[in-house]
C-alpha cells in the first residue's frame, strides 16, 4: 500500500526549533540520533523501528515525487511512502537523507545527504501495549 | 517562534501486524 504523500513542512527548514521529549529545545540540524532514541524512550505512546530503505523510484504521478519503499521493524513489513523528492528522513548514525539532497539544502537550508537503498531511517509506530 | 514535537519530524510507518 502507498500511503497519503506529505508536504514539505516548516519544521524541515534550518533553524526550526524542535523540543524533545525531556523538555530540551534544539534546532533541527542538530538533532542526532540519540535524541530520538532517548525521547522515544520517556514517550509513554511511541517508540522507534528501524525502517531498510529497499527501493527508490520515481513517482508515475509527478516528476517532484518519489516512492520510497521500505521495510519496517522487525517483521521486516514492507510499507511504501510516496514523498517530494526533497523531503529528509532521519539516517541512522547519519543524520538528514533525502531522494534530492540539493534541492533540499536549495529549498530548506538543511544539511542533507543522498537516501540510498540499504540506508536505516528512523520511524515511529504505537508502543504495544499490553 | 513556533515549537515543534520532535516526534512530527519522523515518518509514522505503522504497519498492520496481525500478531
Amino acid at each position: 500500500s502507498t500511503m497519503v504523500p506529505p508536504s514539505l513542512p516548516p519544521y524541515f527548514i534550518k533553524g526550526s526549533i524542535i523540543q524533545l521529549a525531556d523538555g530540551e529545545l534544539k534546532r533541527v540540524e542538530d538533532l542526532k540520533t540519540e535524541d530520538f532514541i532517548q525521547s522515544a524512550e520517556i514517550s509513554s505512546e511511541l517508540k522507534i523501528d528501524s525502517s531498510t530503505v529497499e527501493r527508490i523510484e520515481g513517482s508515475h504521478t509527478s516528476p517532484n515525487f518519489a516512492v520510497v519503499q521500505f521495510s519496517v521493524g522487525e517483521h521486516r513489513t514492507q510499507v511504501s511512502v510516496e514523498v517530494l523528492v526533497e523531503y529528509p528522513f532521519f539516517v541512522f548514525g547519519q543524520g538528514w537523507s533525502s531522494c534530492c539532497p540539493d534541492r533540499t539544502t536549495q529549498l530548506l537550508e538543511l544539511p542533507c545527504t543522498k537516501l540510498s537503498v540499504g540506508d536505516v531511517c528512523i520511524s515511529l509506530t504505537l508502543k504495544n501495549l499490553r | 517562534v513556533p515549537v515543534f514535537p520532535w516526534h512530527s519530524l519522523v515518518p509514522f510507518l505503522a504497519p498492520t501486524q496481525s500478531d
